[in-house]
């Protein structure tokens, strides 16, 4: 464990607290993807398959089992009491594309042939791309409470941070592997619109407004 | 030996 991923981990955790915290406060999931939050169910669900499989540590379990059910539990309240919330409209992104072209990229592009390291293959690279139906309403909407944007930023900086962590353990541990560092990569070029217009808009107390 | 990769990260 080094700073940058002890970092990342806890952006990622505030990132979901946050995105609880707006559904309640707001009593409404409106401007939430409710398609980004099925592929993060599906990208933990299929990642986290070794918490029976291998034990790592306490620390690395509660988060597992965390990551798991504040996303299934994120899916099944919009799919219920927040239904009338949000509109499906908005969230046109055909995530069949993704889903397919994930599982493609796992099947060429994997270290072995189990079906464990397929499907944690698989999560990877469906993470990369998992934003893209948030993004893609947020560009069709122009804007976001700026609630939203936060949750958006933290879930972004995780898998940023990572990148870096990656970085420093192939400089100080010699550890090595490149779909994530690969994939972590793809994933943060589709946040450099949304990181700009954080920057230059929200952190300055503005509306995140696209221009 | 396991054939298994080893991740510990999340």
């Amino acid at each position: 464990m080094n700073v940058f991923r002890l970092v990342a981990d806890l952006m990622h955790l505030a990132s979901i607290l946050i995105l609880l915290l707006k559904i309640r406060k707001t009593r409404s999931a409106a401007g939430i993807s409710f398609k980004s939050q099925l592929l993060y169910l599906i990208v933990f669900v299929t990642r986290y398959l070794d918490l029976f499989t291998h034990w790592v540590s306490l620390y690395n379990t509660a988060m597992k089992v965390f990551f798991i059910a504040s996303s299934g539990y994120i899916v099944y309240q919009m799919q219920r009491r927040y239904r009338a919330t949000w509109d499906p409209a908005l969230d046109t992104f055909r995530i069949e594309f993704l889903l397919g072209g994930a599982a493609v990229m796992s099947l060429i592009f994997h270290t072995k042939f189990t079906f464990l390291e397929l499907f944690w293959t698989y999560s990877i690279w469906l993470e990369a791309v998992a934003i893209l139906p948030q993004l893609f309403q947020m560009s069709r909407t122009g804007e976001a409470e700026t609630i939203t944007a936060h949750y958006l930023f933290a879930l972004g900086a995780y898998r940023g941070l990572y990148v870096v962590n990656w970085i420093y353990r192939y400089a100080t541990e010699g550890y090595w592997e490149w779909i994530p560092f690969l994939a972590g990569m793809v994933q943060t070029v589709l946040y450099a619109d949304f990181f700009y217009v954080y920057f230059s808009r929200v952190m300055r107390g503005k509306k995140f407004e696209l221009p | 030996a396991s054939t298994q990769v080893w991740h510990d990260e999340l």
